[in-house]
């Protein structure tokens, strides 16, 4: 932890590590719960911008027009215009941040555009320059830094009240209180902790969170609350349609002691044989990890039985992947036998949730992603894997131990540059450090 | 087909330019701000 506080960057530069790792980046489309993405295919090379002239030595800022040459997630390697094909003053920038205009701004504040100094003998004649560069051309459209605070806007309000996974036993819920939003991230207090700094970081589509009742509901019963807890004076509660809809299910047709496969909650580099402990109302299920049981159940961990986390029995083994087994079965593990010897059934494939979609992540592709492990840190990562709707992900410049499987669909990862666009750190490789 | 996406996302518009040396406009393409 302390290696990692000395990695903290507010500075990374995500475009000279992307050129020198000649790698690319997801594009912000692949990430449904992030801002903008629902418009990021209308970015692309050739687009024009107004953006900050950073080669003059006006006192005032000044603008100037540039050509996207490159996007890399929210980034993009922009040239000013008047350089034809000459990178050597190409710059990466985010395209949210509020120094990046549609073409046309400029104007419409009465503020002059200003050619970069190393160019601006290169034409006598700027207006016919221009008029044929940009004639034709596409630009932003002109609401697109309202379209991007409107995109990172949360629903959920600081002070809302709702029930988290207990990290300190997973099997457990607790009362959260938000404390703070960044970027759909929510910041959340232990409402029966007395530490000050007793807090959780998870996204506001994160599958640790519900609305409060949602324990009684399901059937939940280990709920750190006082009796009245459904409201409590000074504070809301988060609705229910502030939480994303989880798949509609009668009856799921898991039973306790089905053995399945599934994403340990508390290592998530390893998939496990696991066992349906217990099944809730409602499609949830109690899981818990073979092998690494707390004998009163605390590392029970609920998931919804169309979770992409949990699988039948043999998906490891299909997907060439290691599955992780209790200690005594390490050498000689097979399915068939371990179902024997714990006389138990395997849960039936068709009982799990098979929907692929076509989510168009690449090996070798970069994003920010969270450790899971420590939510609070949004790291520099790369997808390593790919099994299905399945990513491994891992953390650049740690060991692979770290590494984690995570779903496409998480809200947990982020295109290259959200973290700047939120206002929030990034943890750079370590071996980044100067 | 492709042509008909296009037109439906992007519109044409008159953007104002303002240098140094005057102001003119130029006809650029934007996406569509209502859809």
């Amino acid at each position: 932890e302390s290696e990692r506080q000395q990695c903290i960057s507010m500075g990374f530069d995500w475009g000279a590590y992307l050129v020198n790792k000649k790698s690319s980046a997801a594009t912000v489309e692949l990430f449904q719960h992030s801002p903008m993405s629902a418009h990021w295919g209308e970015i692309g090379s050739g687009m024009k911008v107004e953006v900050l002239n950073l080669d003059c030595n006006l006192n005032t800022k000044v603008f100037w027009i540039a050509s996207v040459v490159q996007v890399a997630g929210y980034k993009a390697k922009l040239r000013y215009e008047g350089f034809g094909e000459d990178a050597c003053c190409d710059f990466w920038c985010n395209l949210c941040t509020l120094d990046v205009h549609a073409v046309g701004w400029c104007a419409t504040i009465g503020k002059p555009l200003v050619p970069p100094q190393t160019i601006q003998h290169k034409y006598t004649n700027w207006k016919t320059f221009l008029v044929r560069r940009l004639t034709g051309a596409k630009t932003l459209p002109n609401d697109f830094q309202r379209r991007v605070i409107e995109s990172v806007k949360s629903q959920f309000l600081t002070n809302m009240r709702l029930e988290v996974v207990d990290k300190t036993k997973i099997s457990r819920m607790r009362i959260g209180i938000i404390e703070e939003i960044v970027g759909g991230r929510l910041r959340l207090r232990y409402e029966d902790s007395d530490y000050v700094n007793d807090d959780f970081w998870c996204h506001s589509q994160s599958a640790l969170i519900h609305p409060i009742g949602w324990c009684e509901r399901v059937g939940h019963k280990i709920l750190v609350a006082s009796k009245d807890y459904k409201n409590k004076k000074g504070f809301k509660n988060a609705k229910q349609e502030l939480f994303p809809a989880v798949k509609q299910v009668k009856s799921c047709g898991f039973k306790p002691g089905m053995k399945i496969e599934a994403i340990d909650p508390l290592n998530l580099s390893a998939i496990c044989a696991a066992t349906v402990k217990k099944v809730l109302k409602n499609g949830y299920l109690m899981i818990g990890i073979d092998g690494s049981e707390a004998a009163d159940g605390s590392d029970w961990f609920c998931y919804h039985c169309t979770a992409p986390s949990i699988f039948p029995v043999g998906f490891c083994i299909e997907n060439g992947i290691s599955l992780s087994v209790p200690n005594a079965y390490k050498d000689s593990f097979t399915w068939e036998t371990y179902l024997n010897e714990t006389s138990s059934s395997a849960a039936p494939v068709e009982l799990f949730d098979r929907d692929l979609p076509d989510h168009g992540f690449k090996r070798g592709m970069k994003l920010e992603a969270v450790d899971l492990m420590e939510p609070r840190l949004i790291c520099v990562a790369t997808v390593t894997r790919i099994v299905g709707r399945l990513l491994h992900v891992h953390f650049d410049g740690w060991e692979n131990q770290y590494d984690q499987w995570v779903d496409c669909n998480s809200p947990d990862i982020y295109p290259v540059g959200w973290c700047e666009l939120v206002g929030c750190e990034l943890q750079a490789p370590p071996n980044m450090l100067v | 087909d492709t042509e008909r996406k296009v037109s439906r996302k992007w519109e044409q518009k008159q953007v104002q330019i303002k240098t140094l040396e005057g102001e003119f406009s130029v006809t650029m393409w934007a996406s569509d701000n209502k859809k």
